[in-house]
């Protein structure tokens, strides 16, 4: 990584930034989410705070542009420079230019607008650039599915050299298991204990009722290393020893606790690119389907052709009776799946295809 | 040994190349002075700032337009030049 000589950096750890120019190529909502998403690739990795500011002055100004347009830098249509943008400083400090003439897009057809950003904002906040190819830093452009854009080791040290590590925010602290209205993330059977994650949390129990206050809680990076973000649904087929855990658009399939597991994008299952993430998931090894919760729907995956079977996604209360309109969590123990709805869980039979009874979610962890 | 003219850059190449390094690398514009002056120091000014790129990218530093080094420029990228400028 390196610096702008004499290492400019905001004052400040609150930025305010401003769209002042959209891109026709992309819906106003999918331009605002790119930035979103990668301000807050920055400020996961440093103590840093971005608010979007519509009216006033605000520190770092985006916008589209072609050719010449105002600054000494003017554009050079499609391909070539991509983007440009200032380190932290007064005036035009810190704002980023992006070319018109190029297409942009929250895929792979076209440039990557939430990577170019996430590389644009990084001048913005005082990093130049990196020699790792790694690094998001680098200045060649690269083209990889945005499930593997994220900063790499190289951006983090240079982003906390300037900036410091991020303070413990209070929501990675240890989530109040026994509060009346605790609901769980995910749930998933490993071996032969049940793992509950909630934010960046999770608890371990074994499958015996008898031991059940043998709870073990850890932050989730001790058990997940690779994954840096709360979990939103996890599976796991017992037959081949693999759980499969979901954040986001990423999926990542983990052999082993503790050690490094490798991220896919949650489209390699067959999801319309429309769905941004999954509430719950859980394997069905009788008949070797997964069943996927996202909002009001589910789907059903067949793990051995490896494709979504057809006729779905459906709406849960139609097929499910009893159970809530959303799930946000779900395992399966011997002829049961026990899935969460909100504060509750509900226990049922998937043979008989029935209500089996109904719990409160957190006396799985003996409240 | 006759020069394989397919080993010297296209002079459209050598134009790309000296707009990229004037662009991330502070090439200096071709100075004023002699034509055969003028002539010497661009060249070495050229084979330093090739070079100082190709230190960079982690390729050979040969100092020459080779195909590797053309084809990293022509790559999209930021516009905010690799050097201090």
């Amino acid at each position: 990584f390196s610096f702008y000589p004499e290492k400019p950096k905001w004052k400040n750890h609150t930025i305010t930034y401003m769209i002042a120019k959209y891109t026709p190529d992309m819906k106003r909502e999918d331009v605002e989410k790119s930035f979103r998403s990668a301000l807050k690739m920055w400020s996961d990795a440093a103590p840093l705070r971005f608010i979007k500011d519509n009216h006033g002055k605000a520190d770092i100004l985006i916008s589209f542009a072609r050719r010449t347009h105002g600054d000494f830098f003017s554009f050079d249509g499609p391909g070539g420079v991509l983007a440009h943008a200032f380190q932290p400083g007064e005036g035009m400090g810190g704002d980023v230019h992006f070319d018109e003439d190029e297409t942009w897009t929250t895929g792979k057809k076209g440039y990557n607008l939430f990577s170019v950003a996430a590389h644009e904002l990084g001048h913005s906040l005082g990093l130049s650039h990196s020699r790792d190819p790694s690094a998001i830093m680098y200045p060649n452009y690269k083209s990889q599915s945005s499930t593997q854009y994220s900063l790499s080791k190289d951006d983090v040290l240079g982003i906390q050299t300037l900036y410091g590590k991020p303070t413990i925010k209070v929501e990675t602290a240890a989530p109040k298991k026994c509060d009346p209205n605790f609901s769980f993330d995910a749930a998933v059977l490993i071996g032969n204990e049940i793992v509950f994650f909630k934010n960046r949390y999770m608890w371990m129990r074994t499958t015996q009722t008898t031991y059940w206050n043998r709870l073990r809680e850890s932050h989730s990076s001790t058990y997940l290393p690779s994954i840096s973000s709360h979990v939103d649904a996890a599976y796991d087929i017992p037959a081949k020893g693999v759980v499969y855990i979901f954040t986001g658009h990423k999926y990542w399939v983990v052999q082993q606790l503790k050690t490094k597991s490798h991220a896919g994008s949650i489209h390699e299952y067959g999801f319309s690119s429309s769905v941004r993430q999954v509430d719950a998931a859980v394997h069905v090894s009788e008949y070797g389907k997964t069943v996927f919760f996202v909002g009001e729907f589910y789907y059903r995956y067949d793990e051995r052709r490896r494709r979504m079977d057809p006729g779905f996604p459906r709406l849960i209360q139609t097929d499910w009776p009893g159970i809530p309109r959303k799930v946000n969590a779900a395992f399966k123990l011997d002829g049961n799946i026990f899935l969460f709805g909100g504060t509750k869980s509900y226990q049922y039979d998937f043979r008989q295809n029935r209500m089996v009874k109904i719990i409160s979610a957190n006396s799985w962890l003996g409240c | 040994l006759p020069i394989d003219q397919d080993l010297l850059p296209k002079p459209e190449d050598v134009e790309l190349a000296e707009g990229y390094l004037r662009r991330f690398y502070n090439l200096n514009p071709r100075s004023r002075g002699k034509m055969l002056e003028r002539r010497i120091r661009s060249t070495s000014a050229m084979e330093e700032k090739i070079r100082e790129m190709q230190n960079f990218f982690g390729l050979r530093e040969t100092g020459r337009l080779d195909s590797h080094t053309l084809d990293v420029m022509k790559e999209p990228r930021c516009g905010v030049p690799d050097v201090e400028s």
